[in-house]
């Protein structure tokens, strides 16, 4: 059979400054996913590629891009669905990895639990050897000046608003 | 957030979706992403769905799943997608957007936020796009 694969990079007010590096990042993902099928991957070997690729690039909300929590933190969530059988993996609130989907993974292919979250996730990445990062590593200067413009914007008005696209019939969008 | 759904050489499907979640958000407060039926479905008998948008009504409609049951019913992919995130916002008042391969091939996407990127392949031709009705198409 003809291999299929299709992405997104999320569903948002995107600005226009990101519009270039957003196509261009859901594009590199598709044909990421793409060549994995067409050299005899599976569809989950596919998918697990291309949300990496995205997870690496910071024009996206995930991964390396995630927005920063109410400390100012990251907490990243990530599932995996396996159609054959409908097994399933993943993990919420994890922190400080670069990669939650492939740790999503490693929940459906080595436990018989479908999710963990925050310290237990944090603690399978640790058992199943992934690194660590400095709790900076994934905070960008652009989700430390969006996290900023919310608290300083909140701390003005004393409600709560998000400052991502600043129409509130949008906010709110993972 | 983001997402990706696949159709391997044997048929068999899969979905993935990760996210930051929101900004400011209350710490520990967890989306619709890593929710089964949710944030992602697939079921070789159906189809694969990952979604993105507000998390919180995502999960309250069930938004992966109620697309893959509308695809059981008989309805195309495209369908499917347009009736729940309708559903949605008439429903629960919160926007998104998804991405579906249904066990016969169709592939597509829908979003009723301003915009989404999305991009696939398919027999040879790379597709993407950003914003409403948009579609850029290069063959490989």
């Amino acid at each position: 059979m003809e291999p299929l694969m299709i992405v997104h990079g999320g569903a948002w007010a995107i600005p226009g400054e990101l519009t270039e590096r957003s196509l261009n990042g859901v594009r590199r993902a598709a044909l990421e996913g793409h060549r994995v099928l067409r050299s005899g991957g599976s569809a989950v070997d596919a998918v697990v590629a291309a949300v990496t690729v995205l997870e690496d690039d910071t024009a996206f909300d995930a991964g390396h891009g995630a927005v920063l929590n109410l400390k100012g933190e990251v907490e990243l969530d990530a599932i995996v669905i396996d159609g054959r059988d409908l097994s399933s993996g993943a993990v919420c609130a994890v922190q400080d990895i670069a990669n939650p989907v492939q740790l999503a993974r490693l929940v459906m292919d080595k436990t018989d639990h479908c999710l963990l979250g925050g310290v237990g996730a944090n603690d399978f990445a640790k058992e199943q050897g992934f690194e660590r990062l400095p709790p900076t590593e994934l905070v960008t200067p652009e989700a430390r000046a969006e996290w900023e413009k919310y608290i300083k914007f909140t701390t003005a008005v004393g409600a709560l608003f998000s400052a991502r696209d600043g129409d509130p019939k949008l906010t709110g969008c993972d | 957030t983001v997402g990706a759904v696949a159709m391997d050489t044997s048929g068999n499907l899969a979905s993935a979706t990760s996210t930051g979640g929101i900004t400011a958000k209350k710490p520990g407060r967890v989306g619709d992403t890593p929710v089964i039926g949710a944030g992602a479905f697939a079921d070789n008998d159906v189809g694969a769905v990952s979604s993105t948008g507000h998390g919180e009504s995502i999960m309250k409609v069930c938004l992966t799943r109620r697309i893959a049951e509308l695809m059981e019913r008989g309805l195309s992919a495209n369908e499917a997608a347009k009736t729940a995130l309708e559903f949605m916002s008439t429903r629960v008042g919160g926007a998104g957007g998804v991405i579906v391969i249904s066990k016969k091939g169709e592939v597509c996407h829908s979003f009723t936020t301003s915009r989404m990127a999305w991009a696939s392949v398919t027999q040879g031709t790379l597709k993407s796009g950003i914003d409403p009705g948009q579609e850029f198409t290069e063959n490989l």
